[in-house]
């Protein structure tokens, strides 16, 4: 986090706030929603309070604007920038001004309001951006559903560097953004996705392409809005160029990074019992055309030409893998299967049925 | 002369990053193009502090990652002190 140069403060901690005008774009209701969520973001994790105020000078004026306003800063039409904030301090200090011509949204259409509003208020109260690619004072704007939205570490820390801690009695915490090259980092699920290595983790999914050097790690919801973070099983079906995802008792089908219409479906669909409550990690084998499912201590093979998963399964995962382990992720590469179990994997040779090599979780980071 | 589609191409892009990097990154306006200085070239400068800050490869050259990151939507505050 950076907090802005002089460290610019506001001197009191019930702080008030004014919405000046209305975008055409949402319903009044749902923009007085969003700001105001977007203050609580804040007061949660700090002594300071906000109240609304109608007809009267408030701190923090938010309003939304044209081009040149004749704040020095004009905006930009469509897209490029979104809205901007000055930092605490009488007058124009503290105001928010967003882009009207933007398409404001309260969901993950558009841009956001709520997550906009959220961010701008960051430097409204004192900081500046931080180059944290999963802060909510990131630069660049990035959805996520404001319903699943927790404020990161990273933020909590820097406001609380400058208005010190909640009066809550336990204090809240924030996820923390994956660092590719974290010896302790594990992964959720993994799948291949069009010759890309994609690992999920928590909210995030880090993307390995062969040809990039650096790992990217973007939000889930910046190429699926829809989809729920915390992936927890995910395989690629290289023939029917499909991408199917797994969180509890539900799977989602990708075509590519389009979403296939008609999911969520039920994983008893795909023929588990229902005793089965989630899938843990799951590949697909190339040559065989079938797909290893891994829940609890057991694995599953299902036939991707049938439909149908194969008799006399489940089996113990130790019977066929030599590991007695519990999956957390797998895939498929150049014909090995690569199976993750908390900071450690194991490349597993399915012609000679064994384990042949055990490596760090990290080891496809270039680190 | 007809200008030539690749290279107005260019000038475009240009353009951008020259806007980017002064709205972001205080690029100074050079009101003095035709005078060539002897330090390296501010442009340069400010598009690897750019590259540093969002943690992509620091070349400074508009390449493909940084030109798909400056073409993200943003917030309109610069990213260091003007």
């Amino acid at each position: 986090y950076v907090i802005t140069t002089g460290n610019p403060k506001w001197k009191k901690n019930n702080l008030t706030y004014r919405i000046l005008n209305y975008t055409p774009k949402m319903r009044r209701a749902d923009v007085d929603a969003a700001i105001r969520k977007a203050f609580s973001v804040w007061s949660n994790v700090t002594p300071l309070t906000f109240q609304k105020v109608e007809d009267k000078e408030a701190d923090i004026m938010l309003s939304f604007a044209y081009r040149d306003h004749y704040d020095n800063s004009p905006f930009d039409g469509p897209n490029g920038q979104l809205a901007h904030a000055f930092q605490p301090g009488e007058g124009i200090g503290g105001d928010v001004h967003f882009d009207e011509e933007e398409a404001w949204t309260k969901d993950g259409r558009g841009y956001n309001l709520f997550i906009v509003t959220a961010h701008e208020l960051g430097h409204s109260l004192g900081l500046s951006h931080s180059n944290d690619p999963g802060a909510l004072m990131y630069p660049t704007y990035s959805y996520t559903d404001p319903k699943e939205f927790l404020l990161p570490q990273d933020d909590i820390d820097g406001i609380q560097a400058i208005y010190g801690r909640s009066n809550a009695a336990v204090q809240p915490t924030g996820p923390i953004t994956p660092q590719a090259c974290d010896p302790n980092l594990t992964f959720d699920a993994i799948t291949t996705l069009r010759g890309e290595i994609i690992f999920f983790k928590g909210r995030y999914m880090l993307r390995r392409h062969p040809e990039r050097i650096e790992t990217e790690i973007n939000f889930i919801s910046l190429f699926w809005p829809t989809l729920p973070s915390g992936i927890q099983a995910a395989y690629e079906n290289v023939e029917r160029d499909e991408v199917l995802l797994f969180k509890e008792d539900k799977y989602w089908v990708l075509n590519g990074y389009n979403i296939v219409p008609g999911y969520p479906k039920q994983i008893y669909h795909l023929g588990f019992p229902k005793t089965v409550k989630r899938v843990n990690a799951a590949y697909n084998d190339e040559t065989t055309g079938k797909t290893y499912f891994f829940t609890a201590d057991r694995y599953w093979r299902y036939d991707e030409k049938k439909k149908s998963m194969d008799h006399g399964y489940p089996r113990k995962i130790v019977s066929h893998f030599g590991k007695k382990i519990r999956v957390d992720a797998a895939f498929q590469e150049n014909g090995y299967v690569y199976l993750f179990h908390g900071k450690t994997q194991f490349q597993f040779d399915p012609h000679a049925k064994q384990i042949v090599r055990e490596m760090e979780s990290i080891s496809w980071f270039r680190c | 002369f007809p200008v030539a589609p690749e290279a107005e191409d260019e000038r475009k892009t240009l353009q951008f990053v020259e806007s980017y990097l002064q709205n972001f990154y205080s690029l100074q306006r050079d009101h003095q193009p035709h005078l060539r200085n002897k330090g390296e070239n501010p442009l340069a400068t400010k598009l690897k502090e750019m590259q540093a800050f969002f943690g992509l490869q620091v070349t400074g050259k508009p390449d493909p990652e940084t030109l798909e990151m400056m073409k993200k939507p943003r917030c309109g505050i610069p990213d260091v002190e003007q």
